[in-house]
């Protein structure tokens, strides 16, 4: 195996990857998954995790692209270049693109998903049996909607398992238009269109407008291919034309005549030599899952591998039960180490002690034995927090019992863990939300259905949130904003409260959906908080920054940016 | 004897056209992949022989390292394949 120079590797192993168009040529649902699958081929063997964004920027951008596609290296129209990908790193870098010229399959040929039917979405059947007849290819026979058909089983008659197949009568993909299918006939500048059309583009994808008039709704989609349609040349999408004439001569079948590549095309009109419309015929394809998986390789940090069975190797070929090879895992383990736990060492030294945060001076000093902490409570190996909060202008991050803090200034040093039962006694493990009343300095912590109110060492509570005037069907209370001097924002579920801490009750109004007042953000966040005048919401692993004017300025890592790690 | 059939080769509109010879395919290989042009370690960028190549690309693609332009080695050079090169430049 290889790698790039330099040893170009990801800085964190949670690594984010974001699809960003699909190919006409399988079902969106199949290309995820397909893509899905190429990643677990890694993560299998290394401690990296994949998470899919459906937004903003991810470390893996995904997309296809024809030819010219918007990077120095342009794709060659059908075989030759499949996809290239870019080593780690920002911008580009990371990326994987895939040759749109191709036809995409899995390997062995159309992947025919059907939708609707009585099939649940199963994959055609080729061949089967309708009517006593033999279908290879989706057909329209016995309907007269003119919507392509296939049986899910190998007989039709018997079974009755069918669904409808890709075709832009039923829906688009892509586009602005939520799938709608396409209508025809629809006007685009001022021109009348009875079919999908490259026409405006010029990438070379067809699309259609999913109203009757695109100059005045400008609602459109992309068509899915059907399975009979050509590849590439000049009317893709469009089915062969049998019989053809080429040269004076006619042709019942795709041929290679004209062609010194040997690859076989077909007229999509009854005349080639009049229309001089053609398309390569569809073959077995390249897989998606098999070529993702290599340009996987690449956007992790692998180079290409002269060992022709390894999957790094550059050439493509076709395996059936497809495993990685032993040099890909060596490559792979090389940059990012094996999965599973490390084995521990012996450690010559004792256990070390938790740090103690100092006391306030004004306090009775009282002596506490330090309790050992386990070392490996690293906050940088926390995917998410119980709550993150700030208290005495430093951030404070809340996970199972312990708590680490910053103060966030730029060469600021992460201290902890601490022991929450040290510092706050009364508390239990879990703290779900917290939060520093600006006016009297009192912390309020509330867990499950609980909360409790601490002034210095002295504490108040468990008392139930009902008591606030929250109701009783609340589990938790899983963020907490200030809101000016008194009043603070209660988040739970999809809902927020307005909470007059001076008062102790929840204002008229109240609850309000957080989607309608915080727009941007995720409705499900488990931390809400304020941090240097900017509202933060987290999900999983990242957080959604909104600054003052209730604008998203940023989508980040809790873990890199906050805690810098 | 049958007569051989005539082959006629046509341009289709929107192919790339890749009827090349075998040494120009050759060339073109060895230039897109990062076998040709190599980067020496004062920074100067040389060209290195299409022989000196092409056993740099026999040897990494697994074949008989003979720097000659042989069928086996057009015939790899043919196959469908990552665009990534294989010589990083």
């Amino acid at each position: 195996y290889q790698t790039f120079e330099g040893d170009l590797k990801w800085d964190h192993n949670d690594v984010t990857y974001r699809i960003l168009n699909y190919s006409p040529d399988m079902d969106s649902a199949i290309i995820d998954d397909a893509f899905a699958r190429a990643f677990k081929v890694w993560s299998d063997v290394t401690p990296l995790t994949f998470t899919r964004l459906y937004d903003g920027t991810a470390d893996i951008m995904i997309s296809f692209g024809k030819k010219d596609h918007g990077d120095p290296y342009p794709f060659d129209g059908k075989d030759g270049l499949l996809a290239h990908a870019y080593p780690p790193g920002e911008g580009i870098q990371g990326d994987a693109h895939f040759d749109d010229d191709e036809f995409w399959t899995l390997g062995k040929g159309a992947v025919v998903k059907t939708r609707f039917g009585n099939a649940n979405g199963a994959t055609c059947h080729f061949p089967f049996s309708f009517g006593g007849k033999s279908y290879s290819t989706c057909t329209t026979e016995g309907r007269t909607d003119n919507l392509p058909w296939c049986s899910t089983t190998a007989d039709y008659d018997k079974d009755k398992k069918y669904g409808f197949c890709p075709s832009e009568l039923l829906y688009t993909f892509d586009g602005n238009a939520g799938g709608a299918p396409c209508v025809f006939p629809f006007i685009f500048l001022g021109e009348e269109y009875d079919s999908c059309t490259t026409e405006g583009r010029s990438d070379g994808y067809r699309w259609c407008a999913t109203t009757g008039n695109f100059d005045q709704d400008k609602k459109y989609g992309f068509c899915p291919s059907r399975d009979i349609a050509v590849i590439g040349g000049n009317s893709e999408g469009d089915p062969c034309h049998f019989p053809f004439v080429f040269l004076g001569k006619e042709y019942h079948s795709c041929t290679s005549e004209g062609r010194g590549d040997g690859k076989l095309w077909c007229s999509t009109t009854d005349s080639y030599d009049d229309d001089q419309k053609w398309g390569f015929c569809p073959d077995q394809g390249y897989s998606l899952f098999l070529v993702a998986a290599h340009e996987f390789g690449h956007a992790l940090g692998l180079d290409h591998s002269n060992i022709r069975e390894a999957l790094m190797y550059p050439m493509y070929s076709y395996a059936e039960d497809f495993s990685l090879h032993s040099d890909d895992i060596a490559g792979i383990q090389f940059l990012y180490g094996k999965t599973g736990p490390d084995p521990t060492p012996p450690n010559p030294n004792p256990p070390t002690a938790e740090p103690t945060e100092p006391t306030d001076p004004t306090e009775p000093t009282t002596t506490t034995t330090a309790v050992p902490v386990d070392p490996t409570k690293d906050a940088c190996k926390q995917d998410t927090f119980d709550t993150i909060t700030v208290i005495q202008g430093e951030l404070h991050f809340f996970k199972d019992g312990h708590y680490w803090k910053t103060s966030g200034s730029s060469n600021a040093e992460l201290k902890g863990p601490f022991t929450i039962s040290n510092k706050w006694p009364a508390l239990p493990a879990v703290i779900d939300s917290a939060f520093e009343d600006s006016l009297t300095k009192k912390l309020y912590f509330f867990s499950g259905t609980r909360f409790w109110v601490y002034t210095g060492q002295n504490v108040l509570g468990p008392r139930s949130i009902e008591k606030l005037g929250l109701p009783n069907n609340i589990e938790k209370v899983e963020g907490a904003l200030q809101r000016g001097k008194g009043k603070v924002l209660l988040f739970s579920g999809e809902n927020f409260w307005r909470l007059d801490v001076k008062a102790q009750t929840i204002d008229k109004g109240y609850p309000k959906f957080t989607d309608v007042v915080f727009g941007g953000v995720p409705n499900d966040a488990h931390d809400v908080f304020q941090y240097q005048g900017h509202t933060y919401f987290c999900r999983d692993r990242f957080y959604w920054r909104m600054n003052s004017r209730r604008q998203v300025d940023r989508v980040g890592y809790v873990k890199y940016d906050l805690l810098k790690c | 004897w049958s007569l051989p059939l005539k082959s006629v080769f046509v341009t289709f509109p929107g192919d790339i056209p890749k009827n090349l010879t075998d040494s120009e395919l050759a060339e073109n290989y060895l230039k897109n992949f990062g076998y040709m042009n190599t980067v020496e370690r004062s920074g100067f960028q040389s060209m290195v022989s299409t022989a000196k190549a092409l056993k740099r690309m026999q040897r990494q693609l697994g074949l008989e390292e003979t720097g000659v332009l042989n069928k086996e080695t057009l015939d790899a050079m043919k196959k469908p394949r990552c665009g990534v090169p294989d010589v990083a430049n």
